[in-house]
C-alpha cells in the first residue's frame, strides 16, 4: 500500500543543501504494523510527510495504493489524504480557537458527514482516548498529553485504512501511552495499516517490523520485534 | 530555593472547575535535582508555570529564593524570570521567523549583553547541543528534536541558577536524550538547581529525588533514585 523507490528529499540550495532523505527504497504491504526509528534529524518525519501526501520528493517515486503521487492532481491528492489516511502529527496541529470536539469532528465535516452525526462520532472517539470530559475545551486549556490525545482522536475518527503516527505517545505517561498503543494494535488487527515513528523502544516493540533511519538512509529493516 | 505552601490552581468557573493543583506543599533546596512525574493532566506543567513565575496560584504561597511571588510587582517578577530561571517549555515556544542562533541569543540581548558577545555565547551553547551547523535555520526548517534542542540551548545560555525543564527529551532519540541529560547532570554538579518533568523513567532515574503527582496532588516524594 506504500511504495517508495529511490526517493530523495533535499531542502535548501547552493551552499547549504540538506539531504533529509537520500535514496530510500521501501515497500509496506496492506495490514502491516511498521515502526520507524532513528536519531533526531534522521528523516523520519520527512518520510512520513511524503507518504501522507503532504510533500513531494525531490527525486524518486512515491506510490500509495498503487498510485504514483506525482501523477495525481491536487484534488485527487486531497481526496486520498482525507479519505484513506489518518495523520497524527509530531506537533499536533490542532485548530487553536476550536474545541476538542470540533477539532475531532472537522475531518468528518470535510467528508460531508452531517454535523450531528460528526459530533456523535467525535465524542465517541474522544471517549476512547479518555478525553470526553474535556470535549468543550480548546487546545490552550489542555495539557500537552491531552492535546496529543485530541490529535490522535482526530486522525482515527474517519476510520482511515492507513494510519501515519509521528511520535503518538511523545507527551504521554506510560499508562496512557499503553492505552493508545492498545487502540492502535486493535485497529491493526482489524486490517488497518499502521506506520509509526517513535523514539520509545517499548512502543517500537509493539510493531511487527522495524525500519531504522540514519542521515536520510534506511540502515536496517527487520521483521519481528527485536 | 523553591517553596510552595498549600498551593492550589483552578481553571474555569461555575459548572466546570478544573483543579489543576490541589493543596500542594513542596520545598526544594538549592542544588537539588528533582524529577516530577505523573499521568497526563496531573498538574505537572501547571506546577512548573507557578515556579517559573509565569502564572499565579489561585490559593497558597509560592516562594522563589525566599521571595513570596505575590509580593513582587511585574517588573521584579520579570527580572527573576530573566536572570535566575531557565525554562525549557513542553511546546518549545521558539520565535517562528527567527533563526536558531537569534532564538538562543534573545535572552542575553534582553539582559543587555552586546549582540556580538550574545551570538558568540549562543553559538557555543548550540554547539553543546549538536545544533551549531543549523544555527542559521528557523524552526520550520528543523525537525522536532532539533527544535527541542534549540529550546534547551536558549534556556541554558544565560547560565541560570534554577532550570525548569518540561519534558526536555520528549522529542529526542535515546542517544541525543542521554547527551542532554549528561549536560543537565554536569550543570547540577556545578550547583545549579534542576526541576525536570518527564514521562521517561530512564530520565527520571537520573534525578536524585522523585515527586509523583496525581489529580493535582503530590502522592509521593522519594529521595534517591528508585
Ligand atoms: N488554561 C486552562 N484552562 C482549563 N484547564 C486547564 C488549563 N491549563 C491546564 N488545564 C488543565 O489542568 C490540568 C493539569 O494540566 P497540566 O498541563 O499541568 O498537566 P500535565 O501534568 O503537564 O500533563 P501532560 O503530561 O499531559 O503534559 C489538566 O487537566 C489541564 O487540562
Ligand atoms: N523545511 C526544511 N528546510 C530545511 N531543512 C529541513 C526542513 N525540514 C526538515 N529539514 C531537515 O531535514 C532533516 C530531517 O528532518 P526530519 O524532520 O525528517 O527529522 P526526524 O527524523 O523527524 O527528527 P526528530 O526525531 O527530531 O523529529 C533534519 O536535518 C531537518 O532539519
Ligand atoms: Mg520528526
Ligand atoms: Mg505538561
Amino acid at each position: 500500500v506504500v511504495e517508495m523507490s529511490k526517493v530523495s528529499k533535499t531542502f535548501g540550495d547552493g551552499t547549504s543543501i540538506i539531504r533529509a532523505l537520500d535514496g530510500v527504497d521501501l515497500k509496506i504491504e496492506k495490514g502491516e504494523f511498521v515502526a520507524i526509528v532513528g536519531p533526531s534529524g534522521s528523516g523520519k518525519s520527512t518520510m512520513m510527510n511524503l507518504i501522507g501526501c503532504l510533500d513531494r520528493p525531490s527525486n524518486g517515486v512515491v506510490k500509495i495504493a498503487g498510485e504514483d503521487l506525482s501523477m495525481l492532481n491536487d484534488k485527487k491528492l486531497t481526496e486520498l489524504r482525507n479519505y484513506a489516511i489518518g495523520f497524527i502529527f509530531q506537533s499536533f496541529f490542532l485548530l487553536p480557537k476550536t474545541t476538542a470536539l470540533e477539532n475531532v469532528a472537522t475531518p468528518l465535516l470535510y467528508r460531508g458527514v452531517h454535523s450531528k452525526e460528526a459530533k456523535k462520532k467525535a465524542l465517541s472517539m474522544l471517549k476512547k482516548l479518555g478525553m470526553s470530559d474535556r470535549a468543550t475545551h480548546g487546545p490552550t486549556e489542555l495539557s500537552g498529553g491531552q492535546q496529543q490525545r485530541v490529535a490522535i482522536a482526530r486522525a482515527l475518527v474517519t476510520e482511515p485504512s492507513l494510519i501515519l503516527a509521528d511520535e503518538p505517545t511523545g507527551a504521554l505517561d506510560s499508562a496512557t501511552g499503553k492505552q493508545v498503543m492498545d487502540l492502535l494494535t486493535e485497529l491493526n488487527q482489524e486490517g488497518i495499516t499502521i506506520v509509526l515513528i517513535t523514539h520509545d523502544l517499548d512502543v517500537a516493540k509493539r510493531a511487527k517490523r522495524r525500519i531504522s533511519l540514519k542521515d536520510g538512509k534506511i540502515i536496517s529493516d527487520t521483521k519481528g520485534a527485536a
